[in-house]
């Protein structure tokens, strides 16, 4: 339905808004590494249906977002490593895998390899966002390009929700996917300051600053 | 019972 396809080309939109801005400005600052790398992680564990994927919609965004994501990381780590500040990039990733792998062991629709590490995907992407956020907190600005790549990858999963409810409503045979809607809502509230900044100071065209 | 043959969404 709409608000799927919605969200996902604003997923989409988000890696190659990230792609122009490292590329336009020859420089990944501004950018948590951490946070790319934890994507990186998400996509590997939640598409490794990838080969026997039946509808080609999902399959061509799979191969997308795999691949484009693992340029972003070359990018990032070889080609731009220069402009990659670490000191700035301090977010403690083990709490959030540590997050994700406990509630993916705990409560995986079923136990195996497939599901389990399709959970651990769906709640470590709640929260792969936080290295960034945070980073974006320490250095209280960023450029308008990387706020326009985190409010389009929010947008993106903010899209699933009334993609939940329109399938809720409009598929009697649909059950609700109760993991992938409560981290899609977790998700949803942690991008809610930065939207609401991003709403209040780049629809003006200001500066994307932190009060 | 939940949905598990396989995730249609992405």
């Amino acid at each position: 339905n709409i608000f799927r396809v919605l969200g996902d080309f604003s997923h989409l939109a988000s890696i190659f808004i990230l792609l122009h801005k490292i590329q336009q400005l020859k420089s990944c600052s501004g950018i948590s590494f951490k946070s790319q790398v934890l994507y990186m992680l998400v996509y590997i564990t939640r598409y490794l249906d990838l080969p026997w994927t039946s509808s080609p919609y999902n399959f061509i965004f799979k191969v997308l977002f795999i691949s484009s994501e693992l340029y972003i990381i070359y990018l990032m780590a070889r080609a731009y490593k220069p402009t990659n500040d670490p000191n700035l990039d301090t977010f403690h990733v083990e709490f959030l895998l540590g997050f994700a792998g406990l509630l993916a062991l705990l409560f995986p629709y079923k136990y195996t390899i497939l599901e389990v590490f399709w959970a651990f995907s769906i709640w470590l992407e709640s929260v792969a966002i936080l290295p960034q956020l945070f980073m974006l907190q320490r250095t209280g600005e960023a450029e308008a390009m990387t706020a326009h790549y985190i409010a389009a990858l929010g947008m993106y999963r903010a899209l699933y929700i009334p993609n939940w409810i329109y399938r809720y409503f409009s598929e009697p045979t649909h059950k609700v996917d109760t993991i992938a809607v409560t981290a899609g809502i977790l998700q949803t509230i942690l991008y809610s300051d930065f939207f609401w900044i991003y709403y209040t100071k780049v629809m003006r065209g200001e500066k994307f600053k932190l009060p | 019972k939940e949905k598990v043959q396989g995730h249609d969404e992405l």
